[in-house]
């Protein structure tokens, strides 16, 4: 019988870009996303389940995805040298 | 706010006088103040742009309406964004009412024009409270950022939706941020407040953030990073009174907002919710009056008598009222003490204090048929003393760097009438069909708007000002003295300390020519986590380029408005920087000791030639005796030139 783990959603953060000043929101913002997705893919495989499993890809200011992920590959992508923190996506209450 | 402002100073009885920072500050024109909250109501008068010029040209934001046709931005409200991917993670699929940036809860239109809403006259709440209702920034322009959504288990914003919407804000041009949210404190790179606001002060943006509201409990602060302002709540000089009578004729003072009141003079049967259990109930869950745990037969023509839980504002009235109450009395529990909220209650209500409580319950469990009367509330102002803190309001020590006192400041935040969503009634309980375009509320989320504002008024004053200058003003200006010149008190009439207040009470007025600021840059917060021990490689990715850690880093140094030794081990060295923001002046230092604790400074004097000339200074901090300051101990430091008064508090435990 298949076993099927457990998916959540993580926030992934790797610091900030460094766009230049010229920067373009629609290139720049591919381009980033698309390195996102590389990035991602390397874990899971393949670009295409990549792009099933991200839903955000910061690509302004801050150098970050928000994915769903098994909780292995969460810890695997949270050892790469380019990553600073992986950090499950928690609700907050409002004050 | 139809009150808070003329509290803090800016006013005097509708009156705005020269020295008003409103008037030097051109009541924050132009300044953008964005609100990570549940929205905007697009309609209320606080978001008119009548008077307004153009938007600022440096604004790329957009009105992101969704697919919410009726939703509109205008010269004032500049802009609008939803995010709902992180919170749809969680929730699941979502349907298309949640592609919209509309407020349908009222937290965030409350939030955002107690920053900078219009000033409307005539706000109030079911007539009580009247007045014009202002923003801290009224000629500010705003921008909503939805990012709260309904309950998931209690939480409403989730982080990847959080970060999401700093990311575009940076990029819109915004000069505040305003969040009023917050969780658990966590590592600041695993809290997306934390990442977001550290990626915003980077371009000049102040984030003003809400300390929580899990007081009066020691340690509970959150948002507690040091590129934050964390703001905790205080009272103001308002109370809206309405007495509990009882039949041996006692009276007690409580505050409420009801709408309705009793028939004039007559008593009503009186009953605990306690006495009032439905059979299947625990005792605990009746006695606060939760659902599903009041008999009606024992309820029906009664007035009930709740006790409050840690949160106010719950469904205890709609319970009541559910149950056939004529009315209810909310008591406190002892640790929410003093502190009673006037609330816009379904039925004629009124919330009394611990002991009053007390002597109610005591009243019902020695008479055989008790009796008592609720008067209808009305509108006190000038009250005293205040403001003293809510017991809710989160307190330090801060768990994640004890070495940087939070919350960093109060305000206002308790009775709080601010603009509301027309999609709910005041009580936000399901058979409340009242709609009212003011409301009062409480929470340190409407403390931390009003902080937002003022910071609106000082990027209009002082746009070459940073965000820790900024900060370092409102902090080293604030009070600790009430409206009777007594040092601030928490709800039980105790003294405060500064792990509730921080610095102490906001005072825009001085905040706006401190004299002296302790001034951050980007790199000193870069050394700040370099403290923490993050390595050369992971600070690179934070700061774009190659950065070394300076050898001498203490987190304790970090040049802070406010001086933290949570381990004083024998004595340690302090030091601080002072910049010249105001006029060449020479500056003495004062200390206001603390028990068991002797601080030295040197220099003891410094003198400013010139504006941006900076000098530093050291604070020894000696425990006088190794059983000295056992518990934290709490002193200031004032340097003053005679016209200015540049104060920190100094908060010390040995180790």
């Amino acid at each position: 019988t298949p076993t099927f783990a457990i998916k959540k959603s993580y926030v992934v953060y790797l610091g900030a870009h460094s766009h230049g000043p010229d920067f373009s929101p629609l290139l720049d913002s591919e381009r980033v996303t698309q390195s996102h997705y590389e990035f991602l893919g390397s874990f899971l495989g393949s670009h295409e389940v990549a792009k099933e499993a991200l839903f955000y890809s910061y690509t302004r200011h801050i150098n970050g995805f928000a994915a769903t992920l098994e909780e292995e590959v969460a810890a695997e992508i949270a050892n790469h040298p380019r990553v600073i923190s992986v950090f499950l996506n928690k609700g907050r209450k409002l004050h | 706010t139809t009150r808070s402002w003329d509290f803090l100073g800016l006013e005097h009885n509708g009156f705005v006088p020269k020295s008003s920072l409103w008037k030097k500050a051109r009541y924050g024109e132009n300044a953008i103040i964005g609100n990570l909250d549940t929205g905007v109501w697009p309609e209320s008068k606080s978001f008119s742009d009548e008077e307004l010029g153009p938007i600022p040209p440096k604004w790329k934001g957009i009105c992101q309406k969704g697919l919410d046709s009726s939703f509109h931005c205008n010269r004032k409200l500049i802009g609008a964004r939803y995010f709902n991917k992180g919170y749809g993670a969680a929730a699941g699929p979502l349907n298309s009412t949640f592609d919209s940036p509309r407020d349908n809860e009222g937290h965030g239109s409350h939030t955002l024009s107690t920053a900078s809403g219009n000033f409307v006259p005539a706000a109030n709440v079911f007539g009580f409270g009247n007045g014009t209702a202002k923003g801290g920034s009224p000629r500010a322009r705003v921008a909503a950022y939805k990012v709260c959504w309904p309950p998931i288990d209690g939480n409403e914003c989730f982080d990847a939706d959080i970060l999401a919407a700093f990311d575009i804000a940076i990029h819109d041009g915004v000069d505040v941020l305003s969040v009023s949210l917050g969780g658990s404190p966590a590592p600041f790179f695993n809290d997306s407040v934390a990442i977001g606001s550290f990626h915003a002060i980077k371009h000049g943006i102040v984030v003003v953030c809400s300390g929580g509201n899990s007081g009066p409990a020691d340690a509970t602060v959150s948002n507690v990073a040091p590129w934050e302002i964390t703001v905790g709540a205080s009272t103001m000089d308002r109370e809206f009174p309405s007495y509990v009578i009882l039949g041996n004729k006692k009276s007690f003072k409580g505050q409420s907002l009801s709408a309705k009141a009793l028939q004039i003079g007559k008593f009503y049967p009186l009953v605990s919710a306690l006495d009032a259990k439905a059979a299947n109930a625990s005792a605990a869950d009746a006695l606060l009056c939760k659902p599903a745990t009041l008999d009606p037969k024992k309820v029906t023509g009664k007035i009930l008598v709740c006790l409050r839980g840690q949160n106010a504002r719950v469904d205890k009235g709609q319970q009541a009222l559910e149950a056939g109450a004529v009315g209810m009395i909310l008591a406190n529990n002892e640790l929410t003490g003093n502190e009673i909220i006037a609330d816009p209650h379904v039925l004629p209500a009124s919330h009394i204090n611990y002991n009053d409580g007390i002597n109610v319950f005591t009243y019902i469990n020695s008479t055989k048929s008790p009796k008592g009367y609720i008067t209808p509330a009305t509108t006190k102002l000038g009250t005293k003393p205040a403001p003293f803190m809510a017991a809710f309001s989160s307190k330090g020590p801060n768990t994640v760097t004890p070495e940087i006192l939070k919350p960093d400041i109060t305000a206002p935040g308790v009775s709080i009438i601010a603009a509301y969503t027309e999609a709910q009634g005041p009580t936000n309980e399901e058979f409340d069909k009242r709609r009212i375009s003011f409301n009062s509320i409480s929470g340190t989320s409407m403390s931390c708007p009003h902080v937002s504002g003022i910071v609106g008024l000082l990027k209009t004053l002082h746009p070459d000002w940073s965000p820790a200058a900024i900060k370092s003003a409102i902090m080293t200006t604030a009070r600790t003295r009430d409206n009777q010149m007594e040092p601030l008190l928490n709800s039980s009439n105790f003294k405060a300390t500064p792990f509730s207040y921080g610095a102490g009470h906001v005072n825009p007025n001085g905040a706006m020519d401190p004299g002296l600021v302790y001034d951050l840059s980007f790199n000193d917060y870069l050394n700040f986590l370099c403290a923490l021990r993050y390595n050369a490689t992971q600070i690179e990715m934070f700061s774009e380029k190659p950065y070394k850690c300076s050898k001498k880093i203490s987190l304790t140094n970090l040049n802070y408005p406010s001086i933290t030794v949570p381990k004083l081990s024998g004595s340690i060295a302090v030091t601080r920087t002072l910049k010249n923001v105001g006029t060449p002046g020479t500056y003495r230092a004062r200390v206001e000791n603390q028990a068991g604790i002797s601080v030295s400074v040197e220099p003891k004097s410094l003198k400013f030639k010139r504006v941006g000339e900076e000098k530093s200074f050291t604070l020894t901090l000696k425990a006088k005796n190794p059983k000295a300051a056992k518990d934290y101990a709490f002193g200031k430091l004032i340097w003053s030139d005679g016209t200015h008064y540049v104060r920190s508090p100094i908060v010390v435990k040995a180790a």
